[in-house]
C-alpha cells in the first residue's frame, strides 16, 4: 500500500522542503518509487530539485484549476524512481478560484481526485512513498494534502516557537480525520536544523517526548507517533544544495547532512504503519 | 513623523517576529515610542511578549471584523515606551471575513483605517515607530501591513531560498506602491540567524548588494535600500528568550543576540527616511 505523506508545519522555516527532497531521494536510493508533490505557491521543492516552471508548463496549478487535465500530463520526472509534481507562483490564487466549492467539501479533495489514477492498482508505475510538501499555513492547500495523505509527519526545529504551533497542528490533523479522510493518522516528528548540545533543544525534545507518552492510550491520530532517528543536524551542505538544483546525494553525498538523511530514511521504512 | 514598518517576508523562519520584537524594544531602549502589531494568526509576536490572548480580551482579530471597536480598546501595555497590538488564531480567518470587500479596496486598509487616530498628530501618545510583523505569506495581512506602512524591511537568512522570494516580494511592494500607498519604499534588509564563515552566506550577500547596487539609479521603491549592520549572529540566546516571554533585553542583556539588536536599532535610527 503507498504510504502517502504529508510533511506539514505552519511554522515557518522549520525544515519541510529540505526534509520532503532529501527524505524523497533517500527512499529511491532504498529503492523505493517516491512520488514528491510541491504544495507551495513559493515551488521551493520544485526549485531544490531543478525545476522551473514557465508559463509554458504545466503545474499543479494547472491540475488543480483545470476539469480536462491530468495528473500524468503535470508529473515530471527528476531521475528514475523520483518524479514530482512541480508548483508555480500562479498557485496562490487557487484558494480564491476554489472558493466556490469548499462548502461542499470538493475544494478541499481535489487533489486526491486528480491522483486517484496515478495510485490506483491499475497503474504498473504505482508509486510506493507519496511525499507532499506543504506551505507554512493550515489553508486550502495542506488541507488538501491532508485529505490525500494517509500519514503526517511533522518537521519541527526544537525552539518554542514551532512546539507552540504543535497543538493547532494536531488539532487540524484531528479536524480533517473527522470530516474528511478517516484513514489519517500521524505517524512521527522530524527534528531538523538540530543543535545538540543546546539546552533548548534538550528541553524541548523532553517536552515532546513526554507528550507523545501521554497520548500513547489516548484514541488521537498521533497515538503512535514518534520523534524519527536521527535528529537532524545541522550542516551548510544542506542549505547549500539547493542553489544547485540538487538533492544532497548528489551534491555531497558524504556529509553529515547526507548521512542523517539517509538513515532517517531506513528509520521511516522500518516503521509499520497501520491506522 | 512616525516611522511605520512593515517586517515582511513570504519565506518563513527568517527572523522576522524575531527582530520585530527585538528591534522595538531596542527602539524603546533608545527612547523611542513604539507600537508593534502581530499580523500572524499564529500570535508569535504576542508569545514572545508573553501577551497570551484569550476569548475574553480583544485581539486584532477583533479590531478588523468590528466596526466599532477602536484600535485603544485592544492596543495594551507591554512595559513604558512600548505597546502591542495583539494577535490570536481566530485571526486566520479574517480573509474569509473581508472577502466581500475586497473587490472595492476596503478590505486592503481596514488596519490603515482603525489606526488613524493613534497616529494621528492629535494624539499626545503618537507612537515614533510602528513595527508591524508579517506572516509568512503575500496574503490579504500582509497587505494590509504594506497598505499600513511608510517602509519595509525585510528580514531574510543569507540562504538560497529566501534569496529567491525576494523578487516576488519586491513586486507586490511594487504593486501596493502603485496601487494604494504611493509612499511605501524598501528601507532595507536585515540578515538574520547570519553564519558569517558560510561561503553561502558570503554569496548570497554579495548577490545581496550587486542587486541593490544594480538599482540605484532606478526609480524603484528599494532605490535607497541597505543591507543593514551588524548583520544579527545565530545566538541561540534569542530562540529561548520568547519562551520567557522576554526581550532578549530582559533575559539576556549581554548576550551577541542582545548586542547586535542593539546595534541595528542605532542604524536604523540613525537611517534618514524620504520617500
Ligand atoms: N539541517 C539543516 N542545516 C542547515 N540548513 C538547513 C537545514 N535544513 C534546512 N536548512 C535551511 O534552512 C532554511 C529553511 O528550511 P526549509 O526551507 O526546508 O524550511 P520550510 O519549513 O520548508 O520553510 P517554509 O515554511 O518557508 O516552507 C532553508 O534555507 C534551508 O536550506
Ligand atoms: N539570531 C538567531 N539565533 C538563533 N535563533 C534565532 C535567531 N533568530 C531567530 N531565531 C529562532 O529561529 C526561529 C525562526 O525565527 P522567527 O520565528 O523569528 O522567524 P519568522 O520569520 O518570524 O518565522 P515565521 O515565518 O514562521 O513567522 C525561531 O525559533 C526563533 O526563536
Ligand atoms: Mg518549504
Ligand atoms: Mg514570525
Amino acid at each position: 500500500q503507498t504510504r502517502i505523506i504529508a510533511m506539514m508545519n505552519q511554522k515557518g522555516g522549520v525544515g519541510k522542503t529540505t526534509t520532503a527532497a532529501n527524505l524523497a531521494a533517500a527512499l529511491v536510493m532504498e529503492g523505493m518509487r517516491v512520488l514528491t508533490i510541491d504544495m507551495d505557491p513559493q515551488a521551493h521543492l520544485s526549485l531544490s530539485f531543478g525545476v522551473e516552471i514557465d508559463e509554458e508548463s504545466y503545474s499543479l496549478y494547472d491540475l488543480l484549476s483545470d476539469d480536462e487535465l491530468d495528473a500524468n500530463d503535470v508529473i515530471c520526472e527528476i531521475y528514475p524512481g523520483l518524479t514530482l509534481l512541480p508548483s508555480e507562483v500562479n498557485l496562490a490564487g487557487i484558494e480564491g478560484e476554489l472558493a466556490p466549492k469548499v462548502i461542499t467539501g470538493q475544494a478541499q479533495r481535489v487533489l486526491k481526485d486528480k491522483l486517484a489514477a496515478v495510485l490506483s492498482d491499475e497503474n504498473p508505475e504505482k508509486p510506493d512513498f507519496v511525499i507532499i510538501d506543504c506551505p507554512p499555513s493550515l489553508g486550502l492547500l495542506t488541507i488538501n494534502a491532508l485529505t490525500l495523505a494517509n500519514e503526517v509527519i511533522v518537521p519541527m526545529q526544537a525552539h518554542f516557537l514551532a512546539l507552540q504551533g504543535l497543538s493547532k497542528l494536531l488539532e487540524t490533523v484531528q479536524l480533517i480525520r473527522n470530516g474528511f479522510n478517516a484513514n489519517l493518522t500521524v505517524s512521527g516528528i522530524i527534528l531538523c536544523m538540530h543543535d545538540a548540545q543546546t539546552i533548548l533543544a534538550g528541553e524541548v525534545v523532553g517536552d515532546l517526548q513526554a507528550f507523545l507518552e501521554g497520548s500513547r492510550e489516548a484514541k488521537v491520530p498521533w497515538q503512535n507517533a514518534v520523534i524519527y532517528q536521527p535528529y537532524i543536524r545541522r550542516n551548510i551542505k544542506l542549505a547549500e544544495s539547493p542553489s544547485f538544483g540538487k538533492t544532497i546525494f548528489e551534491y555531497a553525498p558524504t556529509c553529515p547532512g547526507a548521512r542523517d538523511y539517509e538513515t532517517l530514511a531506513q528509520s521511516v521504512l522500518a516503521q509499520s504503519v497501520t491506522s
